[in-house]
Order: C-alpha cells, then sequence, then structure tokens
C-alpha cells in the first residue's frame, strides 16, 4: 500500500525534528506513481505533486502518527480538496421543467443514468419524463422504454426526426402536462466528432437545460481529460456523473476532470440496478483513488 | 555539458508523459525510459527520430506475444467454429459481435447468433437488429431466461442446421463480482457440453478508453475463460488503448481485432506495425 511504502521512506526519520526535503521527494515520487496507477491524468498529478510538495517540506513531524501516516493525510486531505463538497445539489431553481441533458462517449452509462435519476426523483415525488433522443443506437429507444415502464414513468420518443426536434417536442409536452423533470438521453458520441458535438449544442439551444452532465465511465484512463474538457467547452457542464464504481477501478479520472474543468461531480454509479446511483462523497473517492 | 543533460532530461521527461499518456502504465513507460537513456549513453546526439525509433523497437517486442495464436479461422473439421464474447460493462461486445458475424458471412461462412445477454433491458433486440444486418440467424430466449441455457441452444441449433460460425454475446459484468464470473464459467462449460472443443475462442471486448483497470479485467475474466485473445474497441477517438501493453506483456494475450467505428464494416485486423504508430502519432 501507499501508506507502506511511505513508512519505509521515513522510518529514517524516528518521530522528531522537519519532514526533511529529501524524504519527502522520495515519498512525492511514491505518490506520484500511486496516482499515476490510479488513472490520474499526467498533467494532473504533475501539478498536485508539487502543491503536496510545498505543504509537506518543513512540516513539523508529529508524535501521535507515523511520519508515513502524515504524508498520506496531507495527501488525503488535499484530494479531496480538490475533488470538490459533498454531492452538489440539482439545480431545481429556475423555471420548470428542469431539463436534464446526458451527454458522454459511447457507453458510458447514460441510458442506464437517465432512468437511474429518473427513479431518485420519483422517489421525491417528482412527476419526470424520460425523453429517447438517441436515434442511431440499435433498440436504444426500445431500452430507455422498457426502463421507463419499469418505473412507471412518462416516455417520450419520435421516430423519424432528429434528437433536437425530439427534446424541443419532449420540452413542449412536459410543459403542457406540467411536469417537474425531463430526461434527456442522448447519444454516445466521440468529442472528436464534430457533426455529433454540434449536435448536442443544438440541442442545448433548443430546450436550454439547466443540468447539462457528463456521463463519465469510471475506469476511464488518461483519456478523460480530453474528451471532458471538449464536452465542457461546447456546453458548459454543470456536473459530472461517475459511473461504474463498483468494480476496482480506481477512478482517478474524477480527479483528472474536477481539476481540469472545475464542474462538479454531482453523482455516482455503483451498479446496474435502478437504485444504484449515490451522490458523490469526496472522502470516499479520495481513499479510493489512493488505493 | 549540463544544457546537453537538461535538454537530455526534458526530451526523456517528454517522450515518457507521451507514452503515460497513451495508457501503457508506469511500469512499462518506465522500462522504455530506461532503455533509452541506455541508448543515449552509447549514442551521442541522437536525433528525435532515433529516440522514436527505439521507443517503437521497444513497445513492438513488448507486444510480442509467447502464445501462438489460436485457431485463427474457422476449420471445417472443427464446425461450428464457436466464439464466446465478454467484457465490462458498455465495452462494445454487441456491437463488436454484429462486426464479427458480417465478418465470417463475407468469408462465405453461415453464421449463427446466441443472445445469451438475457438480463440488459433490449440487449435482445439490439443483436437482433445486428445479427439482421450481417445476414446471420439469431438464437434468443424470453428476458431473464438462463443465459447457459441460450448458448446450449444456440451451439445446438448450428450443429443440427449446419451454421459453420457461431458467435455468443454475453452480459456486461464487472470482472469482480463473483456469482456473475461464475456465471460465465458455467456457459463456458455449457457450451464445451453441446459441442465438444467450444468454444474455440473466447474474446474478451476492452475499450479502449479504459486505464490501468484493464489489466484487473483481462487478469480474472482470463481466470474464468482461458481468453484466446482481445477485441479492442473504440480506437477510432482518441484514446490510444496502450494498457494492452502491459495486458500483453504480463498475460501473453494477443490482441485480434480493433474496433475503428459504430459501423458493422468498422473492424480491422490487429496489426502491432499499424497500432504502435498511431500511439506515437
Ligand atoms: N456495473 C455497472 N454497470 C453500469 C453502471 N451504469 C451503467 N452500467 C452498465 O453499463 C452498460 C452500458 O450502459 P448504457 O446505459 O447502455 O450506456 P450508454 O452510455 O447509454 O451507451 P450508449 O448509448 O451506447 O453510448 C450497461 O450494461 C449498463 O447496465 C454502473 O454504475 N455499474
Ligand atoms: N466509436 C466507437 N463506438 C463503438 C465501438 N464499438 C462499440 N461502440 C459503441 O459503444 C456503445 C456500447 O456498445 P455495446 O455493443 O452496446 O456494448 P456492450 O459491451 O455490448 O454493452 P453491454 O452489453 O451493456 O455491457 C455503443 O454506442 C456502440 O455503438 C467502436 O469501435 N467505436
Ligand atoms: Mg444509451
Ligand atoms: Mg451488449
Amino acid at each position: 500500500t501507499l501508506t507502506a511504502r511511505l513508512e519505509d521512506i521515513f522510518s529514517k526519520l524516528q518521530g522528531k525534528g522537519k519532514l526533511d526535503e529529501k524524504s519527502v521527494r522520495e515519498a512525492l515520487r511514491e505518490i506520484r506513481l500511486a496516482l499515476l496507477e490510479a488513472d490520474v491524468n499526467y498533467r494532473v498529478v504533475k501539478d498536485f505533486v508539487a502543491r503536496i510538495q510545498e505543504s509537506a517540506v518543513g512540516e513539523e513531524v508529529l508524535s501521535s502518527i507515523t511520519p508515513g501516516q502524515q504524508v498520506v493525510g496531507i495527501v488525503y486531505r488535499e484530494l479531496v480538496r480538490l475533488l470538490g463538497d459533498e454531492a452538489e445539489p440539482i439545480l431545481w431553481k429556475g423555471p420548470m421543467p428542469l431539463v436534464i441533458m446526458l451527454v458522454g462517449l459511447q457507453g458510458s452509462g447514460k441510458t442506464t443514468t437517465a432512468a437511474k435519476v429518473a427513479s431518485l426523483l420519483k422517489a421525491r415525488n417528482k412527476k419526470v419524463l424520460l425523453v429517447a433522443a438517441d436515434v442511431y443506437r440499435p433498440a436504444a429507444v426500445d431500452q430507455l422504454r422498457i426502463l421507463a415502464d419499469q418505473l412507471e414513468v412518462g416516455f417520450y420518443r419520435m421516430d423519424d426526426v432528429p434528437p433536437k426536434e425530439i427534446c424541443t417536442g419532449a420540452v413542449e409536452r412536459a410543459t403542457r402536462e406540467i411536469v417537474d423533470v425531463v430526461i434527456l438521453d442522448t447519444a454516445g458520441r466521440l468529442h472528436i466528432n464534430e457533426p455529433m458535438m454540434e449536435e448536442l449544442s443544438g440541442i442545448a439551444a433548443g430546450v436550454k437545460p439547466r443540468e447539462r452532465l457528463l456521463v463519465l465511465d469510471g475506469m476511464t484512463g488518461q483519456d478523460a481529460v480530453r474528451a471532458a474538457q471538449e464536452f465542457d467547452k461546447r456546453l458548459d457542464l454543470t456536473g459530472i456523473i461517475m459511473t461504474k464504481l463498483d468494480g476496482d477501478a480506481r477512478g482517478g479520472a474524477a480527479l483528472s476532470v474536477r481539476a481540469v474543468t472545475g464542474k462538479p461531480i454531482k453523482f455516482i454509479g455503483v451498479g446496474e440496478k435502478l437504485e444504484d446511483l449515490e451522490p458523490f462523497h469526496p472522502s470516499r473517492i479520495a481513499s479510493r483513488i489512493l488505493g | 555539458r549540463t544544457t546537453r543533460g537538461a535538454e537530455r532530461e526534458h526530451a526523456l521527461e517528454e517522450l515518457e508523459q507521451r507514452l503515460i499518456e497513451a495508457d501503457v502504465g508506469v511500469e512499462a513507460a518506465v522500462i522504455i525510459r530506461d532503455r533509452l537513456e541506455e541508448y543515449l549513453r552509447t549514442s551521442p546526439g541522437p536525433s528525435l527520430e532515433e529516440l522514436v525509433g527505439v521507443i517503437r523497437k521497444q513497445l513492438l517486442d513488448l507486444m510480442r506475444a509467447p502464445v501462438p495464436p489460436p485457431l485463427a479461422e474457422p476449420e471445417e473439421r472443427v464446425a461450428p467454429y464457436v466464439v464466446l464474447i465478454a467484457g465490462v460493462n458498455g465495452s462494445g461486445k454487441t456491437t463488436s459481435l454484429g462486426k464479427l458475424a458480417r465478418h465470417y458471412a463475407k468469408e462465405g461462412h453461415r453464421v449463427m447468433v446466441g443472445a445469451a445477454d438475457t438480463f440488459r433491458a433490449a440487449a435482445v433486440e439490439q443483436l437482433a437488429i445486428w445479427a439482421q444486418r450481417a445476414g446471420a440467424d439469431l438464437v434468443a430466449q424470453k428476458p431473464g431466461a438462463d443465459p447457459a441455457s441460450v448458448a446450449f441452444d444456440a451451439v445446438t441449433a448450428a450443429k443440427a442446421r449446419g451454421h459453420s460460425v457461431v458467435l455468443l454475446d454475453t452480459a456486461g459484468r464487472q470482472h469482480t463480482k463473483v456469482n456473475l464470473m461464475n456465471e460465465l464459467a458455467k456457459i463456458r462449460r455449457v457450451v464445451n457440453k453441446a459441442h465438444s472443443g467450444a468454444p474455440h475462442e473466447s474474446l474478451l471486448v476492452l475499450d479502449a478508453t479504459v486505464g490501468q483497470n484493464a489489466v484487473s479485467q483481462a487478469r480474472l475474466f482470463h481466470e474464468v475463460l482461458e481468453l484466446d485473445g482481445i477485441f479492442l474497441a473504440k480506437v477510432d477517438g482518441t484514446a490510444k488503448g496502450g494498457v494492452v501493453v502491459p495486458i500483453i506483456r504480463e498475460l501473453g494475450l494477443p490482441v485480434r481485432w480493433l474496433g475503428v467505428g459504430e459501423g458493422i464494416d468498422d473492424i480491422e485486423p490487429f496489426s502491432p506495425e499499424r497500432f504502435v504508430e498511431a500511439m506515437l502519432a
């Protein structure tokens, strides 16, 4: 473990004096390794380690814990601080219906997450409309319809029209029927696919979603930042949902994406069932990243 | 002399960064960096081209899978040739299976597809569309059916009706969920019962955007299925899929196919040279 590796480095310090520069530098090498192994972005790791160096060197060695534990503590606290506050709430304030738009790369978990969010809001007595705006993937509309039926929430689909029209039509219907929340499930797409990214901007211009959430696979590696930045640039995201954190992925992409976009992680997906959605806890993700 | 040293340090760090950003992982990046430093000691002022050449050679060396490729093509004597597809949630299995179905159909095979994902909403409907596009037949049961039973039916039907290739889709699953991995082991056993020698090929579908967790995925799926290879999907994105380097090194698993898009023909056989070029681009 990282703590054990740091213990070795600091074993010569014997609990007195200050954390010297040489031991701290060695410790930083270990920390850098741990973060890279956890899929934190290379540049984010570089900045992070530089920040730790500043706050660790010259710190008084505490007598109550080992220097290794002390440094882990510094790293952990800095990770939690960077990951942001406890789950930022859904942006309820504003005109109804609240439109939530889910976007992201292929297979990240958008359709399932759309249904999970619907389930969460239904439990809070909100009237929900799930919108099948993915016209490309075979049986995508069926997939969302099945989930909507399971949840007994409203479902909107339209054949032979582009996604933007599906979304504007859905919001019109939601406004007429006094629906509280409209959740738009969009098709997975590459951030480098210009026409598909344009499509998203078009949908956003058409229905002005108050929540624009990136659904990001928790196992994503160094590429997370490239994709997140592009989606953020186009849509000015209001948050991120990280999925598939019920496996053993360390989830370093969370730190990378938060550090680079500054956008809050609002929820995490922890399973395939519709109740497997949890509010984001920076402390838990920090421990996970540190391994 | 010191500016030369600083320049060299900087160049080495840049190259190491590129490798790590390609998801090859720290261990492989360090091995390559060490080799570069060694090269720099013995060769005076190499050009950037030469350095990239050293990296290219290193990567190709690291990717040389010691395991010989298995039945690379379906042979008559084993017909039907059975391929089992597995992987974590959303990696691209169903779409990749569609591409493989099309590939084998174009080569003149009669292809049978088995819808052994009986769990996820509209999984069978999705696969049915791919089978139809590929010109393959489909065996499916009601949602919630036992996946092993569907796999068994598909293989048995293929034997009876003279299909030469069977492709079995399975549900996405996290490799850390023991009961789901046991389910996969059961599918494999049952398929073997239906047709001796089957599955002739077990493929792990990996998403090229996945980071170091792919190594854990490969390890655990390999334990359960004795994988024959990897189908690396979504390489048409910006992720380089470098994680196959540690996987090949550690497990000796060859990459057999690349998924290069969402269309049925967006499939390429793996070429280490082209893959490394794309990684160094
Ligand atoms: N284990 C696990 N699986 C998840 C989670 N979220 C989604 N999934 C699964 O991931 C797979 C892909 O989910 P989808 O909802 O189809 O993903 P998508 O982003 O809509 O995919 P595209 O529309 O093709 O881009 C499915 O098997 C889901 O059940 C999660 O938090 N944990
Ligand atoms: N760009 C790109 N997208 C791909 C590729 N392969 C699959 N996809 C997309 O990835 C998403 C998920 O593909 P699926 O085939 O449903 O993945 P899966 O592994 O079967 O998913 P589950 O069964 O839910 O675990 C879909 O949107 C596909 O179109 C590829 O090579 N390139
Ligand atoms: Mg979807
Ligand atoms: Mg599938």
